[in-house]
């Protein structure tokens, strides 16, 4: 099964 | 200090019902542009981005930009005092430990006011860099809502495909599959009921129903709601809050490793 990605996988902190 | 009154204060009370179910504890960031709140659920799976721009207010007054702290649960409870005509008055103040909702009925004949406290929320604010998404699928929101109940009677997750024969929304669970179809159609009475595809390219996700559904509390804010997607990158669903703004949510992908 796919795995669930989190937001920081795809934007900057900060 | 913060000064603001919304007329048509219902719009606030469904905001909060739109996000407390999402976030527990959010700041509110107060500046000249607007009232707004980025804030992520506890997992950093999904993400909801406000904005209530000041022109959109009656009255609109920040001397300086400032955060403030709050519980959205306790704000919920709060904002329900409120009548659904009544006019909406926020004060706050930097550095304050409390916001004041002043609820006014129409008439003027009652007048109630809430004193809230406000918290320390040591947030986490993410740059969301501008994107280019290869579809952007614009349907009617109840429309979307029922979607993403039906399916999660299903299934958990829902893949959304979007390509030249339109959106597809599929799931998968252990008494069988769905998969719901949705065709560009723009031969509608109303605007509003209009299902219009703009696709670059053809594009496939999947994403947890259970937050999709989270983001469809949002509808009773707008008619319509924007699904915006792309290979490898969160889907944003946008509602947009007539004269004022918008609520987005971003919600992180399932990827297959």
């Amino acid at each position: 099964d796919p795995t669930q990605k989190t937001l920081t996988n795809f934007f900057i902190r900060g | 200090m913060l000064e603001l009154r919304l007329v048509q204060g219902s719009l606030l009370k469904k905001v909060l019902e739109s996000i407390k179910d999402l976030v527990n504890d959010a700041n509110f960031d107060c500046s000249a542009t607007g009232f707004s709140l980025q804030a992520m659920d506890s997992s950093h799976v999904a993400l909801v981005s406000l904005l209530l721009r000041s022109e959109g207010f009656e009255h609109y007054r920040c001397d300086k930009n400032f955060s403030m702290g709050m519980n959205l649960g306790n704000m919920s409870k709060m904002l329900k005092c409120a009548g659904n005509d009544d006019i909406i008055t926020i004060k706050g103040d930097d550095g304050g430990d409390t916001i004041t909702f002043m609820f006014e009925s129409p008439s003027q004949d009652k007048i109630a006011d809430f004193e809230m406290k406000l918290m320390d929320i040591d947030s986490e604010h993410l740059g969301i860099p501008e994107a280019e998404y290869h579809a952007i699928v614009r349907m009617p929101s109840a429309e979307f809502a029922r979607i993403c109940k039906d399916l999660s009677s299903i299934g958990d997750t829902v893949i959304i495909s979007v390509t030249k024969e339109g959106v597809k929304f599929s799931t998968k669970g252990d008494i069988g599959t769905a998969n719901i179809v949705c065709r560009q159609n723009t031969t509608v009475d109303k605007p509003e009921e209009a299902t219009i595809i703009e696709m670059q390219e053809p594009v496939s996700l999947t994403f947890a129903l259970r937050y999709m559904n989270s983001f469809t509390k949002a509808s009773p804010l707008s008619n319509t709601v924007t699904i915006s997607l792309s290979s490898e990158l969160p889907v944003v669903v946008e509602y947009k809050i007539a004269e004022m703004g918008y609520i987005r949510y971003y919600l992180a992908p399932k990827i297959e490793d």
